[in-house]
C-alpha cells in the first residue's frame, strides 16, 4: 500500500542526510499514483497534492523521525475533511410532502437506492411513496413495484406513456392528499450530455420542487466522474451523492472527485443489493479504503 | 498536443495525462509514456507530431487485431454466457446480440438465468420481443443453472443456431454468488461438450481500474473469451481494457454505443485508440 511506498521512499531519500523539499516532493509523486490508482481524477488529485504540500514540506515532516506517517496522517486527514462535514440525512419539507429525486447515468443504482430509501425512511418513522418516472426502460416500472412490493410500500405509476414531470406532479399531490409525507422519484438512467434527457430531469425538478436532488453515483466510476458530477450539477440544484456498490472491492476514489466538484456531501453508501443494504456515509473509512 | 514545436518533458507529460484521463490507469500510462522515451531515442525522432502517432501504435498492438469474431458458426446451438458486475449492460447487450445474429440469418433463443433481481425476467422478455427471438424462463427464485439447463435443451429440441444466456449481475469479490456463475457454467458444459462456447465479459466503459480485478475474478471462475465494452457513447474512453487485455489477453470483441437494438459494433482497435487521444 501506499505506507510501505513511502517508507521505502523517505528510507532512500534519508539516506543521504536531512530531508528537503524536493525530497517531499518526491514522496508526494508516490500520493499521487496512489491516488490515481484508486480512480480519483487527475486534476483533482493535482488540486488535492497542491493543497497538502504545504503541511507536507513543513518542519513536522522533514524533521520527523517517521517521515511516511506523518505524510500519510496529512493525507488521510486531508482526505477524510475533503469528504465529510455532513449528515446522512434527508432534508424535510416545511409542509408535506419531502420529495427526494434520483438522477444518474445508468445502471449506478437508483431503481434499488430509491427502494432502499424508501425502506431506510419508513423506519425512521415516514410514510414513503415511490414514484416510477422512468418510461423508458423495459420493465423499469415493473422493477419498482416488484421492489415496493417486497418492501409492502406504495409505487405510484402512470404507465409509460405519460410524460415523467406529469407523472412526477400527479404523484406529489396525490401523496399529499393521502398524507405520505416522503415522496421518492426514480428517474431513467441518462447520459450527462443527452440535451434532451437532461432538459427532462430540470422539468421535473421545476413541476415538483425536490428538497432533495440525489446523484446516484457507481463507485467502481474511474476519471470520467468529474464530467457526470459537474454536468448534472449545473443542471439541477444537486443536494447530495448516494454511493452505490461499495461492497465491491473498488477503491472508490469517484466518491472524491464528485465531492470536490459538487461540493455536495456523499449522504449514503449502497453496500449490497438487499433493500435493507443503504447505509450513512464514513468519511474516514473511505479515505483509508481510496488510500488502499 | 498538437502545434507542439519540440520534444520536451512537458510534452510526454501531456501524453501521460491524456491516457490517464482515459482510464488507461497510471501504471500503465507510465509505462507506455517509457516505452514511447526509448522509441524517440532509438529511432531519433525529433517531430512532435510523431509521439502521438507513436504512442497510438504502441496501444493498437497490446489490443490486438480481428479480435471481433464470436464462434458461433462450429457447433449448434452455439452458448454464449453474458457475465458482469451488477448494471453494466448485459441483459441490454443481449437483446442486441439476438437483433445482431438474427439480421445474419441466424435463429437465437435466450436463457432468463437472472432468477434473483426484480423483474430481471421481464427485462429481458421484453428485449426478445424486440429482437424477435424466443425467451426460456422459470418462475422467481429458481436455479438459475437450471433455467440454463432448460434453454440448452429448448435450444437443440428447436435446432437453435445461438443460445444466449443472461445471468444477474454480481460482483466479483462474493465467493457464492461466483460459485453460482460456475455451476451455470458447469451445467452447460456437461450437457453439451464444449459449451459455452463464448463467456462474454461485459465491461462498462464509465469503470475505472477495478474492471481488470472484474476481468480477473470473472476469468479464474468461467473463463472468459471475450469483453463487450458498453455506454461508450457517453464521454468516458474505456481505457481500462488496455490493461484487461495486456494483462489477461482477453480480447475486446464488441461495443456498445447507446440504448437501441442496433447500438453494437465489432470492437475496432483503431478507432477506439483514436477515440482515447480525442
Ligand atoms: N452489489 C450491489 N449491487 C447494487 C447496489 N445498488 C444497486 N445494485 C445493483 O446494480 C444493478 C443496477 O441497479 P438499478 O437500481 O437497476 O440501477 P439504475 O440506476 O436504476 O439503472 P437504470 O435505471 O438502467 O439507469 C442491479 O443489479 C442492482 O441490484 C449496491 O449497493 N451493491
Ligand atoms: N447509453 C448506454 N446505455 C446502456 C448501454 N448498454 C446498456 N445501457 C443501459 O444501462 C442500464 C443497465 O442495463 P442492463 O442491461 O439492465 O444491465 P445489466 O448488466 O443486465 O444489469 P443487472 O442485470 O442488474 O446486473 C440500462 O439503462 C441500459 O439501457 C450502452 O451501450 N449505452
Ligand atoms: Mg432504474
Ligand atoms: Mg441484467
Amino acid at each position: 500500500g501506499l505506507a510501505e511506498k513511502l517508507q521505502e521512499t523517505f528510507k532512500k531519500l534519508r539516506g543521504k542526510g536531512r530531508l528537503t523539499e524536493e525530497d517531499v516532493d518526491q514522496a508526494l509523486k508516490e500520493v499521487r499514483r496512489a491516488l490515481i490508482g484508486a480512480d480519483v481524477n487527475f486534476m483533482v488529485v493535482k488540486d488535492f497534492i497542491a493543497r497538502i504540500r504545504e503541511r507536507a514540506v513543513g518542519s513536522d515532516v522533514l524533521q520527523s523521525l517517521t517521515p511516511a506517517q506523518q505524510v500519510i496522517k496529512i493525507v488521510r486527514d486531508e482526505l477524510a475533511a475533503l469528504m465529510g462535514g455532513s449528515q446522512s440525512k434527508i432534508a424535510t419539507a416545511s409542509t408535506p410532502p419531502t420529495v427526494v429525486m434520483l438522477v444518474g447515468l445508468h445502471g449506478a443504482g437508483k431503481t434499488t437506492s430509491a427502494a432502499k430509501l424508501a425502506n431506510l425512511l419508513r423506519r425512521q418513522g415516514r410514510r414513503p411513496m415511490l414514484v416510477a418516472a422512468d418510461v423508458y426502460r423495459p420493465a423499469a416500472i415493473k422493477q419498482l413495484q416488484v421492489l415496493g412490493e417486497q418492501l409492502s410500500l406504495p409505487v405510484f405509476s402512470m404507465g409509460e406513456s405519460v410524460a415523467p414531470p406529469d407523472i412526477a406532479r400527479a404523484a406529489v399531490e396525490k401523496a399529499r392528499r393521502e398524507g405520505h409525507d416522503m415522496v421518492i422519484i426514480d428517474t431513467a438512467g441518462r447520459l450527462h450530455i443527452d440535451d434532451e434527457l437532461m432538459n427532462e430531469l430540470e422539468e421535473i425538478a421545476s413541476a415538483v420542487r425536490p428538497n432533495e436532488i440525489l446523484l446516484v453515483v457507481d463507485a467502481m466510476t474511474g476519471q470520467d466522474a468529474v464530467n457526470v458530477a459537474s454536468a448534472f450539477n449545473e443542471r439541477l440544484a444537486l443536494t447530495g451523492v448516494i454511493l452505490t456498490k461499495l461492497d465491491g472491492d473498488t477503491r472508490g476514489g469517484a466518491a472524491l472527485s464528485v465531492k470536490a466538484l459538487t461540493g455536495c456531501p456523499v449522504k449514503f453508501a449502497g453496500m449490497g443489493e438487499k433493500l435493507d443494504a443503504l447505509e450513512a456515509f464514513h468519511p474516514e473509512r473511505m479515505a483509508d479504503r481510496i488510500l488502499g | 498536443i498538437t502545434g507542439r514545436k519540440v520534444i520536451d518533458e512537458s510534452l510526454y507529460e501531456e501524453l501521460e495525462e491524456v491516457l490517464i484521463q482515459g482510464d488507461v490507469g497510471i501504471d500503465a500510462a507510465l509505462e507506455l509514456v517509457e516505452k514511447l522515451r526509448e522509441e524517440v531515442k532509438k529511432r531519433r525522432v525529433d517531430e512532435p507530431g510523431e509521439l502521438r502517432r507513436l504512442l497510438q501504435e504502441q496501444i493498437r498492438q497490446i489490443l490486438g487485431e480481428d479480435t471481433a469474431g464470436l464462434r458461433v458458426d462450429e457447433a449448434r446451438p452455439a452458448v454464449i454466457m453474458v457475465v458482469g458486475v451488477n448494471g453494466v449492460g448485459k441483459t441490454t447487450t443481449i437483446g442486441k446480440l439476438a437483433y445482431h445474429f438474427k439480421r445474419s440469418g441466424k435463429s437465437v433463443i435466450l436463457g432468463a438465468s437472472d432468477t434473483f433481481r426484480a423483474a430481471a425476467v421481464e427485462q429481458l422478455e421484453a428485449w426478445g420481443n424486440r429482437a424477435g427471438v424466443p425467451v426460456i424462463k422459470h418462475s422467481a427464485g429458481a436455479d438459475p443453472a437450471a433455467v440454463a439447463y432448460d434453454s440448452l435443451q429448448a435450444a437443440r429440441a428447436r435446432k437453435m443456431d445461438v443460445l444466449i444466456v443472461d445471468t444477474a449481475g454480481r460482483l466479483h469479490t462474493k465467493k457464492n454468488l461466483m460459485e453460482e456463475l460456475k455451476k451455470i457454467h458447469r451445467v452447460l458444459g456437461r450437457e453439451m461438450p464444449g459449451a459455452p462456447h463464448e463467456v462474454l465479459l461485459v465491461l462498462d466503459a464509465t469503470t475505472g481500474q477495478n474492471a481488470v480485478n472484474q476481468a480477473r475474478l470473472f476469468k479464474d471462475a468461467v473463463g472468459v473469451t471475450g469483453v463487450i465494452l458498453t455506454k461508450l457513447d457517453g464521454t468516458a474512453k474505456g481505457g481500462v481494457v488496455v490493461a484487461v487485455k495486456r494483462e489477461l489477453d482477453i480480447p475486446i470483441k464488441m461495443i456498445g454505443i447507446g440504448e437501441g437494438l442496433e447500438d453494437l459494433r465489432p470492437f475496432n482497435a483503431a478507432e477506439f485508440v483514436a477515440a482515447l487521444f480525442q
